[in-house]
């Protein structure tokens, strides 16, 4: 069962996904996995859906791993999954969460880049697509979305390890993401978990302009950042991308809400200033503790400010 | 696999405008196959340069004669990472 899974470590692909099936049989009523799509090599993308029953509810979606080389985030996603599962019926803001909305995980994002970091090269970042009349590969899949795709905050160039893609949702990784999120029509808030710098980060990176509910964003993210300090005093600055840290262009959460989800948020977890995103793996249960509150925070504002 | 022997992370502090120029020209030297893992944005942010080792002697050279402050975050790459693999296999010894 999920109690022997080492949460204090980091793991392969294959030990994920074999501890994602092991979670759902421990909480068939709440707990399903779906497939999103495959990745450029054909690898499954696999969301893991918690719901309490009916049919097309209000979500939130949630996604780590896109950047492969940032195991620490794969690794929160996991402890957070597992949080999610084990705290519906005990904690009553998780209760109340999932009596009426339902939360999508996508733990691995980007599974051919997360082979190739446990295979060939950890500091890989991008996807694994081949670039026409390049010897370079990849895409950077936090520049390749269709929001402010090709400004100056990403990169014509493929070796660039910003480079966004031919063409907006080029990756399928990504556009398994849009498609789904398109689809599925009723998800009020998307949570992009990246590391490292200790940010919680909102729109728009693509642009000056603030965002139209830029206040209130605002407002939630300081609230999220002071409970994630509370826990281990780890400091996080917010605020918009662009005003920040610097102009990003083509990114999932400035994409998300222009689609209108307006609960868009881009975390960017730990960095003791030692080890970058190469946190040791006895780094992952607090980081993973005390990033729990600050998502708690923005999933119950979601729930109280229906939209 | 890829190997990371000797290569360093440096965090560098660009004080200004022209600095935080430089340190983006120095991003785009492709022959020096250096990776920003984290960009430098303004002055007085932090900007993480993984430089390989072949490179670490010109790249030092550039920053300490444009004046550019930096320290060394990470000493040895690959020794981070093969203390990460030792650590990944523990678990599994002892579930076996």
């Amino acid at each position: 069962s999920t109690s022997t899974f080492d949460f204090a470590s980091y793991h392969t692909m294959e030990e994920i996904y074999n501890w994602m099936d092991t979670l759902v049989q421990d909480h068939p009523s709440l707990v399903s996995k779906l497939q999103i799509g495959q990745s450029y090599e054909n690898r499954p993308l696999y969301v893991l859906k918690f719901s309490t029953g009916g049919s097309n509810r209000p979500a939130i979606w949630l996604d780590t791993g896109i950047h492969s080389r940032e195991w620490i985030t794969q690794a929160t996603g996991v402890w957070t999954a597992n949080k999610i599962a084990e705290e519906y019926g005990q904690d009553p803001s998780v209760t109340a969460i999932l009596d009426t909305m339902d939360i999508f995980l996508e733990i691995i994002a980007n599974p051919d880049g997360f082979a190739f970091t446990h295979s060939s090269n950890r500091l890989w970042r991008k996807t694994r697509s081949l670039n026409a009349g390049s010897r370079c590969v990849g895409v950077d899949p936090n520049r390749n979305w269709d929001a402010g795709f090709g400004g100056s905050g990403s990169s014509s160039n493929p070796c660039s390890e910003i480079y966004r893609g031919p063409h907006p949702h080029s990756e399928r990784e990504v556009k398994a993401i849009v498609d789904f999120i398109l689809s599925h029509g009723n998800v009020k808030s998307a949570i992009s978990i990246h590391s490292y710098s200790q940010m919680l980060l909102f729109p728009y990176g693509y642009k000056t302009t603030p965002a139209a509910h830029h206040q209130e964003l605002n407002e939630l993210a300081k609230k999220a950042v002071s409970d994630l300090a509370a826990v281990y005093g780890t400091k996080y600055t917010y605020g918009s991308v662009v005003d920040t840290i610097y102009p990003a262009d083509g990114t999932a959460t400035d994409w998300a809400y222009d689609q209108g989800v307006k609960y868009s948020f881009t975390m960017e977890l730990r960095d003791t200033g030692r080890y970058g995103f190469l946190l040791p793996s006895n780094q992952i249960l607090p980081t993973a503790t005390e990033t729990w509150p600050a998502l708690l925070d923005i999933m119950v504002h979601v729930l109280e400010h229906p939209y | 696999e890829q190997l990371f022997v000797g290569d360093q992370v440096l965090r560098i502090v660009a004080s200004n405008k022209e600095q935080l120029t430089l340190l983006r020209v120095l991003g785009e030297q492709e022959e020096l196959q250096v990776d920003f893992w984290h960009h430098p944005t303004s002055p007085g942010h932090p900007a993480d340069l993984r430089v390989p080792f072949s490179s670490l002697q010109a790249v030092k050279l550039f920053l300490e004669s444009n004046r550019i402050p930096y320290r060394i975050m990470i000493k040895d790459v690959q020794e981070l990472l093969d203390e990460e693999k030792k650590n990944m296999t523990k678990p599994r010894r002892t579930e076996r």
